[in-house]
Formats: C-alpha cells, structure tokens, sequence
C-alpha cells in the first residue's frame, strides 16, 4: 500500500526554508 | 511548471503533482530573498523567520501572473491551461476564487517586471514580525525597499498619483490570503 504523508503548505514552505538554511550553514 | 495531470488520473494523484509544484517555487523565493540589498545583512534567525512568515504571500504575488481573471483559467507554465472548475475538484475553490480576484486587483495596475520584484521584495519583508529578534533592523530594511518602490513608482509614472497607494493596499489582502488559506492541505506520497 502507498503511504502519504499530508501537511499544511505553510508547513511545507517551513520545512524547505529550514532545509535551505541548513545546507548553507 | 505544474504536470496537474488529465483527467485519467485520481484527484489524490492530481493533488501529489500539484504539491510537488510547491517545492521549487518556495525555493524560488529564498534564492529571490537572499538576492534583496540587505536582506542578508539580517541575522540568519530572522531571515528564516520573515521567509517561513512571508513565502506564501511572495508566492501569491509570482502566481498571479498565471490567472486569468477575465477567463476565469489557470495557465501553468508547462503551457497547460486548467478551468476555475477543473481545479476546484482539487478542493482548492476558495483559494482560487480569492486568487483570481487579488490577481485582477493587482493586474490592474499593470506593473513593469522589475517593479513587481521590489512589490515582492516589499512583501517579504512586510510579512508578520512575531518571530523577529531585531525588528528594528527589519523595519529599516523594510522602509529602505518602500522607499525605493516609491521612487521608482513615481518617476516611471509620475502623472499617476494614486498608484503607489493602490500598490501598499495589496499587503493586507496578501496577509489576509496568507491567514486563511496558508494552512491548506498538501500531499505527498512516500514510496
């Protein structure tokens, strides 16, 4: 079976941003 | 670009590639933030927080360019063209029907692209402070970019007076666009 996972698209903008910054740390 | 897929599709397969267009537009936005004069001088604290407060607004701003009011249609940049019916089966009517009026609103004012960007610089920077540290800093940023969106405003179109105003009256409808619908639902399979 496929799972999902569903959030907020503000969450999801959160989650990239944090993930953008971290990288460049 | 967006692949929303043909009807063959179920809406949770049309509502997966519709989330995935999500990914490289907000990181759009942060390589966009990070090329404003000054933004990066913020602290690295409250860059991330004016980008997880102000994304969705910026992207409000980049997708108008996509609606057409007076068609009531969607164009994708993949060329492909979806009907305000088409998409509402993708739950997101109340969205799209605030987007396409924001979009007449703000095409209305027929902005040069590089007014659009200092509008969305502007944007960004204008977007909620609960997070900020220094918010001196940011208001001082913020007041630099307005200022520089005034001069530019008003030297390219000095016989309209009204337009800088019409232009700063869209920050509230972006925030109040941000507080009812940023909270839509997205979804993404895991293989």
């Amino acid at each position: 079976t496929k799972t999902h996972r569903v959030m907020t698209l503000a969450d999801h903008i959160s989650h990239i941003i944090t993930q953008d910054f971290a990288r460049n740390q | 670009s967006c692949p929303v897929a043909p009807a063959s599709r179920s809406s949770q397969e049309v509502w997966e590639s519709f989330s995935q267009c999500f990914t490289p537009a907000v990181k759009e936005v942060v390589e966009f933030a990070k090329s404003i004069p000054g933004f990066q001088s913020l602290s690295q604290h409250d860059q991330v927080m004016l980008l997880k407060s102000g994304t969705f607004q910026v992207l409000m701003v980049r997708f108008c360019s996509l609606f057409d009011p007076k068609e009531r249609t969607v164009t994708f940049l993949n060329g492909q063209t979806y009907s305000l019916a088409s998409l509402r089966a993708l739950g997101m009517g109340s969205l799209l029907d605030a987007m396409f009026e924001f979009s007449e609103k703000l095409g209305s004012l027929c902005l040069e692209p590089d007014e659009m960007a200092l509008f969305m610089a502007v944007v960004l920077v204008s977007a909620d402070r609960s997070g900020i540290v220094e918010v001196a800093a940011v208001e001082k940023l913020q007041e630099n970019l307005i200022k520089a969106l005034r001069s530019l405003i008003t030297s390219r179109r000095p016989e309209d007076s009204t337009l800088f105003s019409k232009l700063l009256l869209r920050l509230p409808d972006l925030r109040t666009l941000n507080n009812h619908h940023s909270d839509k639902l997205l979804a993404f399979r895991i293989d």
